[in-house]
C-alpha cells in the first residue's frame, strides 16, 4: 500500500466514503 | 489521518465542503493511513487519486474498488460492480434531475433487496448524499440511516 494517498476532489460533490472509512 | 488544501482554482469552498473537512478532523485519531485531499475544480472528473507522479485514476467508486483488491476494504462481489456503477452514474447526472432522481429510485431500489457488501454501502451512501445535497430530497434519507446502522 503507498504510505499517502492524494485525491484532487471538485468541492461540488463531498466523497463522504471517507467519513465512512473513518467510523 | 486527513489532510485538506485547497487549490488555488477554488474561489470559494462550499459550505458543505467546509462542514465535511470538520467532520474529518473531529474522526481523525491522527495516525493510520495518510490521506491528502486537495479541493480543485476545472478536472474531468470530480474525483482523483493520484497515486504517484505517473500514476492517477478517476472516481470515488474507483477508489473504493481499488481499496477492496488491495484488501483494505471487504472483496467486490461481481454483483456490486453494477450498484458502483449506479452509484458513480448518479453523480454524473447531476445536470439532468429527472433523469437522476429516477436513477437514486432504482439504485435505492436495488440496494434494498440485496445484500449490501461494505464497498457497496460506502459509493452508494456518498451518492445519495451528495444526491440529496444537490435536490433537498429526504427521499434518501430512510436509505442513509439503514447504511450508518450497518457500519
Amino acid at each position: 500500500l503507498p504510505d499517502e494517498y492524494v485525491i484532487a476532489v471538485d468541492p461540488a460533490t463531498i466523497p463522504y466514503s471517507l467519513l465512512l472509512m473513518l467510523q | 489521518y486527513v489532510n485538506f488544501f485547497t487549490h488555488s482554482s477554488v474561489a470559494q469552498l462550499p459550505e458543505a465542503a467546509k462542514e465535511f473537512a470538520e467532520e474529518i478532523s473531529r474522526l481523525s485519531t491522527g495516525d493510520g493511513q495518510k490521506v491528502t485531499v486537495i479541493w480543485k475544480t476545472g478536472m474531468p472528473a470530480n474525483f482523483e487519486v493520484i497515486l504517484n507522479p505517473t500514476t492517477s485514476f478517476w472516481g470515488e467508486g474507483n477508489f473504493i474498488r481499488y481499496l477492496s483488491r488491495m484488501g483494505v476494504l471487504d472483496n467486490t462481489q461481481d454483483t456490486d460492480d453494477m450498484l458502483l456503477d449506479m452509484s458513480h452514474q448518479l453523480l454524473v447526472l447531476s445536470d439532468d434531475r429527472k433523469e437522476q432522481t429516477k436513477l437514486a429510485d432504482r439504485l435505492m431500489g436495488t440496494i434494498r433487496k440485496q445484500k449490501a457488501s461494505q464497498s457497496v454501502d460506502y459509493t452508494t451512501y456518498s451518492a445519495l448524499r451528495n444526491f440529496r445535497n444537490a435536490t433537498k430530497s429526504d427521499k434518501v434519507d430512510v436509505v442513509l440511516q439503514d447504511i450508518m446502522g450497518r457500519l
